[in-house]
Formats: structure tokens, C-alpha cells, sequence
């Protein structure tokens, strides 16, 4: 992902502007150059979110803040826990609602105006859905807010998730889940609403396939890294994370932070967290949008996948590794970092992805025990629905539907490994989940990592202990459930850079095709002779 | 861990303008009514303290709401905790 820095001479008089080292990383605050989102790319080609909304669902916005009132869409503002439709975010003496402004800013922050820094999508519309300050949430309130004016808003961002305290399964209700349905299937005239989700704060703790609202294959789950690409230590790791941004937590140096807007016209040095990475992604998203008006949300994430960058990142706990066509992932951070130029650039010319399919591979419906050494492995060998309707020969995303009780849910360990060999981890120790009664019950844990493949063949599933204590428990069901297309994604698809993701994938699809060609052929040559 | 309930209502009307919908909410002691955009009469009813919670449902009010001929359904929100990140 190194680009020659003296090529870009992207300059703002913004203050903040050298001090946002996620948009260019020059160095500043003990950073790796180059490790950034490379906005500047795709500020030179033009794209700056002019014509896309974004709204931040969280504590409001200050809307009078000099550096966002200009970029501030009231009309798609709206609070509803208390409808109001002038959600400005409510004083308390501790600061505490300054979040959505500060994700507000590194959204659509405007540029050369001499105020705090600039947004990744400077030109765009910010909307703020205030719905994160009253002292709990209802399903009414988060499916209102997530399914809000969809024809207006393109994309939805949200720093905020069930409690990331290691212990917690929980996920969107019944009414949200509709309201998500109904956003990726009607939203944006039917190309999908673009739900970018924050990955968690729970640390080694904690496991955001646990979060329901980051392990669905309807949002974009996004990590972060810090300035040199370390990881930020607070994240969470999980198979259902597609992609990362930046955000800080580490590092003392007070200008290691994410530079942006704050409450009542002031600026701030030191947004941090996951919430932070969440509304970088979404500017990044927006940029994409600018180049490409019609992509689907399915269209968005497989840019994210083909055009992420490993770059510096490095992640001290899980190996980078291949999957089984070549795509390069960390169970951290996903398929990288996102690179705003190059999914713009990508952008532009990208033709619709095909139909989305899904099959029901198979179920295993025994109960089994899980001792406490060892694991319990249960396979399921499938054709992907093969010669029905709903085949699936290009894998997007894949659930395993688990009901599990154990003595300490948090000792469980799940792992899933395709046909491919791309071993999967769905679910890592959280030691301080020492639920006995309630378990996993039908929770859809989703990976991301064997996007692209073939599913045909033989999924294993593992499910051990790994603890300081024996345990024992009843593994009750897992269903395998596929997701993705029939017909190759990425054929038809322009190549610009042939040593590019698209490239090796398209290469790889070519392959396929022709193989499996030449061996319908041949046998509907054997069955006439 | 046995959750809590808040004095925010889901309830589904049969076939209710906004408009009768509100007078319907306010009749019953709600401040507002407000339709929501994603699901065929399904109205979120607003109380007039936003921020009161409960250990236990409220059955009376719930009852009255769906004695009247207007009302299909009614769920009293449950409450439960969502956290910034």
C-alpha cells in the first residue's frame, strides 16, 4: 500500500488537518508512513461525498459547530427516543454526548475553512439519528433509528453495540431485525441501505461474533488499528470483522488520537475507541458511492474485501493467512485496511454483482456431548445446493447456526474449517463469560473468511474447551448455512492492476469456469457415447 | 438480568391514520404517536416521561389499549442497555 508521499500535495488550512494522520500518514506522532485510509487518492480524482448522507445513530450532533453546520442535513435528523426533530446532543457536565459529534467530524468535517480538521468525506451530508442518551434502548427506538428515511440516508453508521464486557450475547430484536431486512432489500431504491458497524471495545475479553448487530452479514463490522498498525487493544477479534480503519487507545502521545469536531464549536485530539473506526469506514464508503451512485450494499463489501490492504498492519495474537482463492485475511482486521483510492477507483467502473442465493447446507440435530478434553467434531458434507434453485457456487458470507449449552460459556471454543481448509475461529475463550444456563441458543455465528470460495464439499465443525477448569457440555444443533452467488462475481468485472485482489480472483474465476466447462463436456460426451 | 419495562408501546392499529393514531395515543395518557415507516400500521406511542422505567409491565394501561376496537396489538418495550464504543 506505499505510495511516494511527495506525490500528494492534498493541502487544507484546517489546523487539525497534519494531526490526521488516518487520512494521510506522514509519520507524525511516532506513525508508519503511508499506513492510512489514502483518502488523498481520492480527493484528487474528485471524490469527496458530494451527494451522499450519512447519518451518525448515537447522542446527536452539534449541529451549530462551524465546521459541520455547513455539511448538517436536518431534514434526515431526527431523535426518537423522545421525537424530537432537532436532536441536538442534551448537556451533561461530564462530556458524555460528545460522541456523535466527534464521529460526526471525521465524516464530514468541511475542509479549508480554518476549523478543527477535515472529514474523509468532506462534501458529504451528515444526518444525526439521536437515539444513544436516554438510560436504555427498546426495540422501537434502535429499528425507527436504523430504518430512517432509507431513500435519503445512503449509509448508517454506529459506534455503539451491546455491553462489550465478556459475558453479553445479544444482538438486534425482532423489530430492528425487520427494520434491516427492510433497509438492505428497499433502502437507497433497492440497492440496499449501508449499515457500518464499530467491532467492539471488549478486548481479548471479549468475541464480536457475541454482538449480533456486528456479526450480521447486513453490516459492515470494522476494526481498527493505530498509527504504526498495531492493534488498538481494546478490539475485539472475530470471522465476522470484513475490514479496519484507525483509531488510538494505546498510545500516550496525545496527538496519537483521532483529531475532530467536539461539542459547542470545539476541536479534540483524542476521539478514540472502535467508535472512531466506524465513521472513517462510512466516509471511506461514501467516497466509493460519489464514483458509483448505483452500488448495492453487497456491491460495497466486496470492494472491501478486494480492495482492503494489508499495508503495516500487524497483529501480535493471529497469523495473516490465504483463504481457498487466494484472498489474504487477519482475524483481526479482516482483508485489511480500507484504501479509499483504490475503491473508488475500483468503484467506478464495478458492475453489479449477480443474484445473491442461499442454501441451507445441512444440519446436524443430535444432541452431542462436549468433554472437557479433546474436541467434539461434527462435519457436514454438502453439494451448496447443486443443481436447486438456490445453489451456491461463490461464497459471500457463511453462518453456523449453534446451539450450545456448556458448564462456562466462556470456555467454549468454535472453530469451522471449508473445504477449501480456510479454518475459521467463530468463537474465542471470553474468561469472564461464566454463563451456565443460557449458553448459545440457534445464534448465528458468521465468518467472513471464505469469501469467494467453493462451498462444495466437507465443512468441519470443532468445539472444545480451552479454560483453567474441566467443563462439560451438550452441543444440541449447528446448522450450516450458505450465502453468495451462482455465477462468478468477478469475470466481467475491468482490471486496471494486474497485481491486484480483482486480478488474482478474476484469474482464478477464469480457471474455474474453464474447468468446470470442460468437464460438463466431457461427460455429457461419456453419457452419449 | 430480568430486564425492564419502559412506558414505550409498540401498537398495531387497524388500518389508523397518523392523525387517529395520536388521538388514540393521547386518550390514553401517551404524549404522541408516531407511525413507523418500515411495517404496515405499527406505531410506536410515546409517553409523556421518556425516561421512567419499571420492574413490572403495565398491565392496566395495556388492557385499555387493547379493549378499544382500534387496537390489534400491544407490546410494552422492554428496556435494555446499549453501550458507546
Amino acid at each position: 500500500g506505499y505510495r511516494d508521499l511527495n506525490a500528494i500535495d492534498t493541502n487544507m488550512n484546517d489546523p487539525l488537518f497534519s494531526k490526521q494522520w488516518y487520512l494521510i500518514n506522514t509519520g507524525q506522532a511516532d506513525g508508519t508512513p503511508g499506513l492510512d485510509l489514502n483518502v488523498a487518492e481520492a480527493w484528487e480524482l474528485g471524490y469527496t461525498g458530494k451527494g451522499v448522507t450519512i447519518a451518525i445513530m448515537d447522542d446527536g450532533i452539534d449541529y451549530l459547530h462551524p465546521d459541520l453546520a455547513s455539511n448538517y442535513n436536518a431534514d434526515a435528523s431526527f431523535d426518537f427516543s423522545s421525537n424530537d426533530p432537532y436532536p441536538y446532543p442534551r448537556y451533561t457536565d461530564d462530556w458524555f454526548n460528545s460522541h456523535g459529534t466527534r464521529c460526526a467530524g471525521e465524516v464530514s468535517a468541511a475542509a479549508n475553512n480554518n476549523i478543527c480538521g477535515v472529514g474523509v468525506a468532506f462534501n458529504s451530508k451528515v444526518a444525526g439519528i439521536r437515539m444513544l442518551d436516554q438510560p436504555f434502548m427498546t426495540d422501537v427506538i434502535e429499528a425507527s433509528s436504523i430504518s430512517h428515511m432509507p431513500q435519503v440516508v445512503d449509509i448508517y453508521s454506529a459506534s455503539w453495540g451491546p455491553t462489550d464486557d465478556g459475558k453479553t450475547v445479544d444482538g438486534p430484536r425482532e423489530l430492528t431485525l425487520q427494520a434491516m431486512a427492510d433497509g438492505v432489500n428497499k433502502g437507497r431504491g433497492g440497492k440496499g441501505s449501508i449499515y457500518v458497524w464499530a467491532s467492539g471495545d471488549g478486548g481479548s475479553f471479549d468475541d464480536c461474533n457475541c454482538d449480533g448487530y456486528a456479526s450480521s452479514m447486513w453490516t459492515i463490522s470494522i476494526n481498527s488499528a493505530i498509527n504504526d498498525g498495531r492493534t488498538a487493544l481494546y478490539d475485539e477479534s472475530c470471522s465476522s470483522t470484513l475490514a479496519s480503519t484507525f483509531s488510538n487507545g494505546r498510545k500516550r502521545n496525545p496527538e496519537a488520537g483521532v483529531a475532530t469536531t467536539d461539542l459547542y464549536g470545539n476541536c479534540t485530539l483524542r476521539h478514540s475507541g472502535t467508535s472512531a473506526a466506524a465513521p472513517e469506514a462510512a466516509g471511506v464508503f461514501a467516497l466509493a458511492l460519489e464514483a458509483n451512485p448505483d452500488l448495492t450494499w453487497r456491491d460495497m463489501q466486496h470492494l472491501a474485501v478486494l480492495t482492503s490492504k494489508r499495508n503495516q498492519l500487524h497483529d501480535e495474537v493471529h497469523q495473516w493467512r490465504r483463504n481457498g482463492v487466494g484472498l489474504e485475511f487477519n482475524h483481526l482486521f479482516g482483508y485489511g485496511v480500507l484504501d479509499a483510492g483504490g475503491m473508488a477507483k475500483m468503484a467506478k467502473e464495478w458492475k453489479a454483482v449477480p443474484e445473491r442465493f442461499h442454501c441451507v447446507a445441512g444440519s446436524v440435530q443430535e444432541p452431542r456431548k462436549v468433554a472437557s478434553d479433546g474436541k467434539l467434531v461434527l462435519t457436514i458434507d454438502t453439494d451448496a445446493c447443486q443443481g436447486k434453485d438456490n445453489f451456491v457456487r461463490y461464497l459471500e458470507h457463511v453462518q453456523a447456526v449453534v446451539t450450545v449449552n456448556a458448564s462456562r460459556r466462556g470456555d467454549l471454543n468454535i472453530n469451522l474449517t471449508s473445504p477449501a481448509g480456510t479454518k475459521s475461529i467463530l468463537l474465542s475463550r471470553r474468561p469472564r463469560d461464566e454463563d451456565s444456563k443460557v449458553g448459545f441458543d440457534k445464534w448465528p455465528f458468521m465468518t467472513t473468511h471464505t469469501w469467494g470460495e467453493d462451498p462444495r464439499g466437507a465443512w468441519i465443525l470443532e468445539v472444545g474447551f480451552r479454560g483453567d477448569a474441566p467443563q462439560r457440555g451438550v452441543m444440541k444443533e449447528w446448522t450450516l448455512m450458505l450465502h453468495g452467488t451462482q455465477s462468478a462475481p468477478y469475470i466481467d468485472q475491468i482490471v486496471r492492476d494486474y497485481q491486484s485482489k480483482l486480478a488474482m480472483s478474476k484469474k482464478q474465476e477464469l480457471e474455474e469456469e474453464l474447468d468446470e466447462a470442460v468437464e460438463r463436456s466431457l461427460k455429457s460426451l461419456l453419457s452419449k457415447s | 438480568e430480568e430486564g425492564i419495562f419502559t412506558n414505550h408501546f409498540l401498537v398495531e392499529l387497524h388500518e389508523q391514520t397518523e392523525d387517529e393514531a395520536h388521538q388514540l395515543a393521547t386518550e390514553n395518557g401517551f404524549d404522541s404517536a408516531r407511525k413507523l415507516p418500515f411495517a404496515k400500521d405499527l406505531f410506536h406511542f410515546y409517553p409523556k416521561d421518556l425516561t421512567q422505567t419499571r420492574r413490572r409491565r403495565s398491565l392496566q394501561l395495556r388492557q385499555r389499549l387493547e379493549k378499544d376496537h382500534r387496537v390489534k396489538n400491544v407490546i410494552q418495550q422492554e428496556g435494555f442497555s446499549r453501550t458507546k464504543r
